[in-house]
């Protein structure tokens, strides 16, 4: 299937910008903790954390653009992301990795480590489809 | 009279993929 795409750069990525947890507590971008989306998580009624784990990082079609293919879940289940290289991505006990941590820093002024194959992201899926 | 300016705040699950799994069956 093809892959889907997060071909933009969203603006809460940029250093400073303030995130509001399951719990209304109010953060900064940078200071999240992976215990932050596990414990929003669990109050959510709609949302589970997955693990997400990076299996393949593939060159796109267009300059700056990779193609991430996550194992999703317990079952692995297959699932491919096209998004650009300083997109960055939540690892478990790691905090903001991108393809091009470089680049990341460089836009979003935001600390981030190497992604690489076999990290294991924060992601989200419906509770209803579990 | 200054209005404070509001700062946006976003809710924590934007910033993470929506990664659905393809149902298998």
């Amino acid at each position: 299937s093809p892959p889907s795409s997060l071909a933009t750069l969203p603006p809460f990525f940029m250093r400073g910008s303030i995130i509001q947890l399951a719990d209304g507590e109010l953060k900064r971008v940078e200071d999240l903790k992976t215990e932050d989306f596990i414990q929003s998580a669990e109050i959510s009624s709609e949302l589970k954390i997955d693990s997400s784990t990076v299996e393949r990082i593939d060159t796109g079609q267009t300059p700056n653009v990779v193609v991430i293919q996550f194992g999703v879940g317990e079952l692995k289940a297959q699932v491919s992301v096209e998004v650009l290289m300083e997109y960055p991505f939540f690892v478990f006990g790691q905090g903001w990795s991108s393809c091009c941590p470089d680049r990341t820093t460089r836009l979003f002024e935001l600390s981030c480590a190497k992604l690489c194959v076999g990290d294991v992201c924060v992601s989200l899926t419906l509770r209803s489809l579990g | 009279n200054v209005e404070p300016r509001s700062v946006p705040v976003f809710p924590w699950h934007s910033l993470v993929p929506f990664l659905a799994p393809t149902q298998s069956d």
